[in-house]
């Protein structure tokens, strides 16, 4: 099953 | 003190209609860069950055850097009261609670103003790295909202991959299956009307269709879109906005656990 990522996992806070 | 004056009013308009669905509340960043905006939805699964540089405003002024919390259903419905053809001025004061959002008729025989409160919103910003992609697929606008469009009335998440042969964007649902390949063309009449294909490396990810249909909101600003894509990144999706800057909505894709 594909999960669902989030885009905080790729991008941090700046 | 702030004053930005736009002499095509109706790009924000359709910018508003372009990232209400996806986005409740968001923070209005003004500097002397432009007015920009950067905000994720609710389920942080997409973030869109938006850039309208300030080269592209007939009267651009902004004292001091200022970020204007607003929400995004309110401020489309003050800039639905905006004729297609006005001028629209965004005026605020520093420290002050409130937006106005001015509207000229090309004649100038009718001038209004809409005042809007603004509201506090903690917001996380968050820094995009440059990335290489792997595939970048420039298409006209209208052909991948169609794409998005069709492929969700049979699945709920499109693969797409980009091969030396073209694009594929497919999807699986209870009914059946779809596969949708857009070849390369670049042999057009009308440059917006070409598919141009530039991979370094062959990709292929797995997004929500929900989230791809909202980004195609946004097709009524450009004719075109370029869909930035690498193995295991979040996928870009970018409309230019005519000689201003840009929209562009970022989604994780789905990944196997």
């Amino acid at each position: 099953v594909n999960q669902q990522r989030q885009i905080t996992s790729f991008f941090t806070k700046s | 003190m702030l004053e930005l004056r736009l002499v095509q009013g109706s790009l924000l308009k359709k910018v508003l209609e372009s990232i209400k669905e996806l986005v409740t509340d968001a923070n209005f960043d003004c500097s002397s860069t432009g007015f920009s905006l950067q905000a994720m939805d609710s389920s942080h699964v997409a973030l869109v950055a938006l850039l309208l540089r300030s080269e592209g405003f007939e009267h651009y002024r902004c004292d001091r850097n200022m970020s204007m919390g607003m929400n995004l259903n309110n401020m489309a419905k003050m800039l639905k009261c905006a004729g297609n053809d006005d001028i629209i001025t965004i005026k605020a004061d520093d420290g002050g609670d409130t937006v106005t959002f001015m509207f000229e008729s090309p004649t100038q025989d009718k001038i209004s103003d809409f005042e809007m409160k603004l509201m506090d919103i903690d917001s996380e910003h968050l820094g995009i790295p440059e990335a290489e992609y792997h595939a970048i697929v420039k298409m006209p606008s209208s052909e991948f909202a169609r794409i998005c469009r069709d492929l969700s009335s049979i699945g709920d998440t499109v693969v797409i991959s980009v091969t030396k042969e073209g694009v594929k964007f497919s999807t699986k649902g209870d009914i059946g299956s779809a596969n949708i390949v857009c070849r390369q063309n670049t042999s057009v009449d009308k440059p917006e009307e070409a598919t141009v294909i530039d991979m370094n490396e062959p990709v292929s990810l797995t997004f929500a269709l929900r989230y791809m249909n909202s980004f195609t909101k946004a097709t009524p600003l450009s004719n075109t879109v370029s869909i930035s894509l690498s193995n295991e990144l979040p996928v870009v999706v970018e409309y230019k906005i005519a000689e201003m800057g840009y929209v562009r909505f970022y989604l994780a894709p789905k990944i196997e656990e």
